[in-house]
């Protein structure tokens, strides 16, 4: 632990500590560029602890020494390789360096005198190898679908080609992973996606032409230079929801991180960069509170970035007064307000969709000119299950044929007058496809209210002559408006004031000191009143009929001769009534009821702050072990399995000897071969073959018990034919993988197959399909036995088994 | 791959209702091998077909190809391959 008290103080030994400009303030001749505040929310003690992050990329070098400590098997997977280590493939070109550079960002060990310091420097860290290979929509289904349970953040820095004139995004299944992820993954509450927002290093795209980063269930992370300025990669789209600073121009800082073969380097650049530092603030944030939904991470996202130095023509402030920007979303990320808003957050109101097809009146769209097509909506609030009241993302779902798609710009107004573009012309596009239902997402609508008119604007400008008597035409379009029927503002002002009470800039100004100030008070003599005296006057009488004009009081004095005096009953919070001098005195700063001045004799404390049973004394921020009880505003024990809970004793952030999270539940430590039953509340039994588990089940195994190896998902004594048993790295027991194609028996990777599958042959190691081939001529075949081709699997499928055979 | 249309491979994501085996029936019926179910798609299918040529630029037709008629799958996908691009 390296003492947090001045930031500027912290070191750590990791050599390109000093290189981390956008972190510290430490290089005193540069300027200071820590915006994104993540020392500070370091200062808090959030570094990541038990949140686990993966990376889907080419792999990642789980022995690097700046993973390793941090590397979670469990948390990794090799799609490409069907295996369980995610090691990237090394080549000449170093093709895969990719992942490792993005997870190291995320989650490379501090003060370890390596390279650097990762964002979220505790977080547990894997990659998902799946894209050294050819990637399908099963691959990425596979990939965002590995463990929803375990994994709480998914970090993808890639996407469809960025040569402005392709329109791709997620296919049929991913399209379902995402949802499965958002519905079932984290227990519920929603994995995680981060996503680099579209550039890719070439000119003329547009981020919305890229499905992944204009899905509402991925947070599209754009960047920043050093200065502030848009790099010169960067795509403008309304779907960005923030950014973090990354490469610049070559007189620019840039991001450091971990490389291939142990390394280190800068020159990572792009948005590749950006998402894994949001997901590494992210994994802070859920430190923070494990209890945060994916839409409570979105909704954090958009309250608490925001422009700073950021050089943007386009910033603007929508109804709901977010500042947004195409390029930029809702600015620079910003760690410590993150994880100071996650302590205090309270689950968004859930969400609701609303949708609506426009009526069309005129459909063509001619060349130079535009259309304007309206729709009028009350967010349906006519059905409580759809009703919008305050938006969050919205979706246009257009249809439209158009013989040169590029020359397509397309605007939406909301209702508030707010101007998102959804598409700008793309000079290279001249694809003839039009858009067949493609969804344009934008969030600059975020906090708006819904009902009234919404238009499309589509302006059709031709970069190239085009032949006229092709008219483009809009078929259909639909609005989808995502977001809650109440307000999520509330829920944030409520937190609001008390983050404003909690957060006092200067006691002295709120409350001054109580004897100071009265014993400079003097009583001055009234005229002569003979009228009724009020009820608390006291024996001398009065010269009025109010409280304040008696002489002396019944029960107790308020106030001063400067701001006026009267009699009460009973003193108001904040005031304890002093027996002996019968007045209303001052209790010590924060408390609401108290039974003298000094700072133990609180009885109770003014919103924002909590009572201290252990000295009576009111503060802001629970002890350890305690935790603040909203209601009664005290700080109140933590389970005793707790060492440390959130707004109840038994929501634990962090448990006791001998005691492990469950969730937010501290359960005992269960022995190896026990996993913790939370119905029976008791360590039962995994099943025989594994050695930890999650649960009963054979699928339930996280080891493997002695004598048993790990095949697929469960833990077996042999290996099914087709497998055969190898090391795993990283694991206490070994894996059966996969023997080649068609192979039933193998000792090993490669060609070692000794038994083939019915309708194979053995031929030099390697299954050869055995088909008679009955047209293959003497010819053709010598041809094939002369260049040896039936060593190859690719030409095995021209019977060279039949060739052979003949001899 | 840039510069050119789709790349068809021998991977097909088919969705049999009726469980594992069923689905192991259906692969065998058509020369494929089930590689599982993906992730945690229920009812979605990997099968691998290795006598389809890997990669071609057209979806090659033959036996397999009535994997797509058969009354008990409901969906079936020739997989190709998408150009991703690193940020």
């Amino acid at each position: 632990h390296a003492s947090f008290s001045d930031p500027n103080a912290i070191h750590f030994n990791d050599p390109k500590w000093s290189n981390m400009w956008y972190i510290h303030c430490n290089n005193k001749n540069s300027r200071c560029r820590s915006e994104m505040n993540i020392l500070a929310a370091w200062q808090r003690g959030y570094t990541g602890k038990n949140v686990v992050v993966t990376i889907l990329d080419d792999g990642i070098e789980r022995n690097h020494p700046d993973l390793a400590q941090n590397y979670d098997p469990v948390a990794s997977y090799d799609v490409n390789g069907n295996d369980h280590d995610p090691t990237p493939r090394y080549d000449t070109r170093s093709e895969n360096i990719h992942g490792t550079r993005c997870a190291g960002e995320v989650a490379a060990a501090a003060n370890n005198s390596h390279c650097i310091v990762g964002i979220a420097y505790n977080a547990h860290i894997g990659g998902i190898r799946m894209l050294d290979g050819d990637v399908t929509d099963i691959v990425e289904a596979k990939s965002l679908g590995i463990r929803p349970d375990y994994i709480h953040i998914y970090s993808a820095s890639w996407g469809p080609k960025d040569d402005g004139k392709t329109v791709d995004g997620p296919g049929l299944l991913t399209k379902q992973a995402f949802e499965q992820g958002i519905r079932k993954g984290r227990k519920g509450l929603g994995s995680i996606f981060v996503w680099a927002s579209g550039n890719g290093g070439r000119q003329g795209d547009h981020c919305s032409c890229d499905g992944y980063t204009s899905s509402i269930y991925t947070i599209s992370i754009s960047s920043t230079t050093e200065n502030g300025n848009k790099p010169w990669y960067l795509e403008v789209c309304s779907s960005i929801m923030a950014t973090t600073y990354s490469s610049g121009e070559y007189n620019e800082r840039r991001i450091v991180t971990t490389d291939a073969r142990q390394r280190c380097t800068d020159a990572h650049t792009g948005t590749s960069v950006s998402a894994p530092i949001v997901a590494g603030i992210i994994a802070l944030a859920l430190e923070a509170n494990r209890l945060l939904t994916w839409r409570d991470v979105q909704h954090l996202v958009v309250k608490t970035s925001r422009p700073v130095h950021l050089k943007a023509e386009d910033w603007k402030t929508n109804a709901a007064g977010h500042r947004v920007s195409h390029h930029y979303g809702f600015g620079l990320v910003d760690a410590d307000a993150m994880v100071l808003e996650a302590t205090k957050w309270r689950t968004v109101p859930p969400q609701h969709t609303c949708s609506q097809i426009a009526e069309l009146h005129t459909r063509h769209i001619f060349a130079g000119q535009s259309l304007n097509s309206s729709l009028t909506t009350s967010g349906c609030s006519g059905d409580t299950e759809q009703h919008v009241g305050y938006l969050e993302h919205v979706v246009a779902k257009v249809l439209i044929v158009h013989p040169r798609r590029g020359d397509l710009e397309m605007n939406l107004i909301s209702p508030s007058g707010t101007r998102s573009q959804l598409l700008a012309k793309r000079v290279y596009d001249s694809s003839n496809e039009g858009f067949r239902n493609w969804e344009f997402m934008t969030v600059h609508f975020w906090g708006e209210r819904p009902e009234g008119m919404w238009t499309l604007e589509i302006i059709d400008s031709p970069s190239k002559l085009r032949n006229p008597e092709v008219l483009a035409n809009l078929k259909e379009w639909t609005i989808i408006l995502y977001g809650t029927s109440q307000n999520p503002q509330q829920h944030y002002s409520a937190q609001q004031s008390q983050s404003r009470m909690l957060v006092v800039p200067s006691p002295e100004l709120i409350l001054e000191e109580p004897e100071v100030q009265e014993e400079e008070e003097e009583e001055k003599e009234e005229e002569e009143y003979t009228g009724l005296c009020h009820s608390e006057c006291g024996d001398q009488g009065c010269d009025g009929p109010d409280a304040d004009h008696c002489l002396n009081c019944a029960h107790f004095s308020l106030g001063s001769l400067k701001s006026g005096r009267t009699c009460v009953s009973h003193c108001p919070p904040g005031h304890y009534g002093d027996i002996v001098s019968h007045r209303c005195k001052r209790c010590y700063k924060g408390c609401d009821q108290c039974v003298g001045r000094s700072a133990g004799d609180c009885l109770s404390c003014q919103r924002g702050l909590y009572l201290n049973t252990l000295n009576s004394s009111c503060i802001n921020t629970c002890p350890l072990g305690h935790f603040a009880d909203e209601d009664q505003r005290q700080c109140l024990k933590c389970h005793e399995t707790c060492t440390m809970c959130l707004r109840y004793a038994d929501r634990c952030t962090s448990c006791s000897e001998g005691y492990s999270l469950a969730g937010m539940t501290c359960v005992p430590e269960c022995t190896n071969g026990t996993f913790f039953h939370l119905e029976e509340m008791t360590c039962s039994p995994c099943h025989s073959s594994c050695r930890t588990c999650t649960g009963l089940g054979k699928e339930d195994c996280i080891q493997c018990a002695k004598g048993y190896l790990q095949q697929e998902w469960r833990c077996v004594q042999t290996c099914a034919s087709g497998y055969y048993a190898g090391e795993a790295a990283g694991l206490p027991h070994k894996i059966c993988h996969r023997c080649e194609d068609n192979c039933l028996c193998c000792s090993g990777p490669g060609p070692t197959c000794t038994k083939c599958k019915a309708g194979y042959s053995l031929i030099s190691r390697t299954c050869i399909v055995n088909a008679s081939c009955n047209n293959a001529d003497e010819v053709f075949c010598e041809m094939v036995k002369s260049n040896r081709l039936c060593e190859r699997t690719f030409y095995s499928q021209f019977c060279c088994r039949t060739c052979l055979m003949n001899g | 791959l840039s510069g050119r249309g789709d790349l068809y491979t021998n991977h097909w994501a088919v969705r049999i209702a009726g469980g594992a085996q069923q689905a192991d029936r259906i692969a065998a019926k058509y020369g494929f091998r089930n590689l599982g179910q993906i992730g945690s798609l229920e009812d979605q299918y990997h099968f691998h077909h290795s006598r389809v040529v890997r990669r071609t630029a057209f979806s090659l037709k033959g036996l397999h190809s009535f994997i797509h008629m058969d009354p008990k799958v409901d969906w079936a996908q020739q997989q190709v391959v998408k150009t991703r691009v690193k940020r």
